[in-house]
């Protein structure tokens, strides 16, 4: 409760304009950004240690805020990694989900039943690439569809990095004369 | 090359390569005709002294004139098709940009603007628009916006349902109203929709028409309260701004259901969690 009341606290005080949008003062939308950044943050933190209970582990469950403009440090880096997704819908839903990563590598994508997933690589756009102030080293996105998400559920997916995989196959998608 | 499709025809788009403004829809085997444009409305200057001297800003949108195209339509576009999504990257100008997408399965298209930072070398404010257009719908100067998700409200362009409007001296302004979700048109037999990721301004200003407000950057405060101009800055050049609009078209009998359970999907995703971890997909499922 103590993690959690920060961000209930955040979303039921400053909910008027003057506190939140253009009509704020520049230093007063600076503030409110630094209270809500604070406040998900330390939800973050239990969410995480509920993801803990389930697998039984200490891993550490992230979340990346940067995905707005294709940056995630922990898919850009790492050689193979886990995806929790929550759907917070009451209906089972699928989602198309974009992982930004560092060049054409190929991934492999196994859904909890350790089935192979359909994968796809797609440039990330060089108008975003020059976003200024983006630090991210990604330059591709990762695209797969995860169906079937369980209402109100986690659904896991492993992403590896194929270090197998020969040059010439490793992009899945290049561009196409019109059919 | 003239075109390039996106989907198939019982949902996609054929997209004009010389004149990238320009597009087709298919749906379920009907053409229909479509244009979409990036534009910008200047900003009103003023000293706010008097009515007509109201400077447009942070309060209040006042556009002097109507809206400026932004794009250079001869850009070079790029197609990437997969098994998973088909999207075509297009360039406007070196401050906005768009990737429109299909997903395999998907009964609407996405419309990913980047826009910004907006150059302010001529000290004129810029509020940029997305336009969508059907040119031979008639929708007869109605549309429909969402109230904050819940049900639609009428719109009558240059009509108030509460009072007698005389005239309506800010005919752009006057007609726009908060998209929190959605706004729709429909002739009625089908309905043309746009939803959005965040609220924003729109309108629809002629039929078969809808706009939405992305981005905007002024140097006049409008003397309502805040006391500065909607000029934010971030690494010295101006903020830039990505979203998304989803477009949906069809007939009225299923739209409903379709731009429903669409909304719920886009507004409220599901959440990412990512870990570094080795453990075995055993334990994971």
């Amino acid at each position: 409760e103590p993690k959690i009341n920060p961000l209930r606290e955040a979303m039921g005080v400053m909910q008027h304009h003057d506190a939140i949008t253009g009509t704020a003062k520049q230093h007063v939308a600076n503030d409110y950004a630094r209270i809500l950044s604070e406040a998900i943050t330390e939800c973050e933190d239990v969410s995480s240690m509920l993801l803990q209970r389930y697998d039984s582990s200490s891993t550490k469950y992230e979340t990346c805020n940067l995905l707005n403009i294709s940056a995630c440090t922990i898919s850009e880096q790492s050689e193979q990694f886990i995806l929790t997704l929550y759907n917070p819908l009451s209906r089972p839903i699928t989602e198309f989900v974009r992982l930004p990563i560092m060049d054409n590598n190929k991934y492999i994508v196994l859904d909890p039943q350790g089935k192979n997933i359909i994968t796809q690589i797609v440039p990330i756009p060089q108008s975003v690439l020059n976003i200024p102030g983006r630090e991210s080293l990604a330059t591709s996105e990762l695209v797969f569809e995860a169906n079937d998400l369980p209402p109100l559920g986690y659904k896991s997916y492993h992403i590896n990095k194929d270090r197998n995989s020969n040059k010439k196959r490793r992009t899945h998608t290049t561009p196409t004369q019109p059919q | 090359i003239d075109s390039v499709d996106l989907g198939d025809t019982r949902f996609g788009l054929k997209i004009n390569n010389i004149d990238s403004r320009q597009f087709t829809m298919h749906i379920s085997g009907l053409e229909v005709p479509l244009q979409h444009e990036f534009f910008y409305y200047k900003s009103m200057n003023g000293d706010n002294k008097k009515d007509y001297k109201r400077a447009s800003g942070a309060y209040i949108f006042r556009p002097n004139g109507t809206a400026v195209p932004i794009c250079d339509h001869h850009n070079e576009s790029k197609i990437f098709k997969g098994p998973v999504v088909q999207e075509i990257h297009i360039i406007c100008s070196n401050w906005t940009s768009q990737v429109i997408r299909k997903y395999k399965g998907d009964d609407h298209l996405e419309f990913e603007w980047l826009v910004g930072p907006i150059p302010d070398e001529d000290n004129i404010g810029k509020e940029v628009i997305s336009r969508f257009k059907i040119p031979s719908y008639k929708n007869d100067k109605t549309f429909y916006t969402d109230s904050n998700g819940r049900e639609f409200i009428k719109r009558v362009l240059n009509y108030r349902s509460s009072f007698d409007l005389k005239e309506n001296v800010e005919n752009i302004s006057g007609n726009y109203y908060p998209i929190t979700s959605q706004i729709m048109l429909t002739d009625g037999k089908t309905q043309f929709a746009i939803l959005n990721d965040r609220a924003q301004g729109g309108s629809s200003l002629d039929d078969g028409e809808i706009e939405l407000m992305v981005h905007r950057r002024m140097f006049l405060d409008d003397a309502f309260g805040v006391g500065e101009a909607l000029n934010e800055t971030s690494y010295g050049t101006g903020l830039v701004v990505r979203g998304q609009h989803y477009l949906t078209f069809g007939t009225i009998d299923k739209q409903f259901s379709v731009q429903r359970l669409l909304a719920q999907r886009k507004l409220l995703r599901p959440q990412y969690f990512l870990s570094k971890k080795d453990s075995v997909v055993k334990q994971n499922e």
